[in-house]
């Protein structure tokens, strides 16, 4: 798998990834479809963005820093603007 | 620090609140105190005031809410999403809403309103995230110090100063 060798399609952690990148960083519809496809390079940015506004590496995978930061109570105003 | 898209701010330095509902978790006067001391935290680094009302439009409208609550983003139920706020200008602009799927508290143990309220109420006045991880206006929740010590980090205040100028005392 192109983002992150222990995460597969369906994987809980992808549902949250996508969910999270949905809601908090404007990852549009068509974006989303990227998720099912091989090519996913533009999520792979979408994570990087994610990461670094939040203060992580910027690995573009969904390593255990970041889902553990997306697991934590936030506030639901999106991290960029729509 | 940073503003919202056109960076939106009250025109004028008094500005109205309203505690429209409360949460079952707190006693009301709990609530109420908490709110107080979330706005005085902005009304002590600006020229900005605070006045409560109790009915008609004020400002700032402040409500407890679970799912979806009239606006097109509902909340998720306990944990991820705790409030959001809307940035300034009439009708719900400005306003916050708190999910009451949250165990509200006033300790380190449950989601701190005290600290929520402050942070979403840096939205109501204009300041969007920030990626500064020691700013309250950072997006996730931490509980690091204790609410009574609690102040904000410099890059809250040279935000909040950047729309409103410092407080004049």
């Amino acid at each position: 798998y192109p983002l992150h060798g222990a995460v597969t399609q369906g994987h809980p952690s992808m549902d949250l990834a996508q969910q999270y990148l949905e809601k908090y960083y404007n990852l549009k519809k068509n974006e989303k479809q990227i998720f099912k496809r091989k090519d996913s390079s533009p999520v792979v940015k979408k994570i990087q963005e994610m990461q670094k506004f939040l203060g992580l590496e910027m690995t573009g995978k969904l390593d255990s820093n970041t889902m553990e930061l997306m697991h934590k109570p936030r506030c639901g105003v999106p991290d960029v603007g729509g | 620090f940073s503003t919202f898209p056109g960076s939106p701010k009250w025109r004028k330095s008094h500005i109205t609140y309203r505690i429209v509902n409360y949460t079952p978790d707190l006693p009301r006067q709990s609530v109420d105190s908490a709110i107080e001391k979330a706005l005085k935290i902005w009304e002590e680094v600006t020229p900005l005031t605070f006045s409560r009302i109790f009915e008609g439009e004020a400002d700032i409208m402040i409500s407890f809410a679970v799912g979806e609550h009239g606006d097109f983003y509902p909340f998720d139920g306990p944990g991820q999403s705790l409030a959001h706020a809307y940035p300034p200008g009439p009708g719900f602009y400005g306003d916050v809403h708190f999910d009451d799927d949250e165990k509200w508290t006033l300790g380190p143990s449950g989601t701190n309103l005290f600290l929520v309220a402050a942070h979403e109420l840096g939205h109501s006045l204009g300041l969007f995230h920030s990626n500064n991880k020691e700013s309250l206006m950072y997006p996730v929740y931490r509980f690091s110090t204790s609410p009574a010590n609690f102040h904000l980090s410099h890059d809250d205040i040279e935000g909040i100063q950047s729309l409103y100028a410092p407080s004049p005392s």
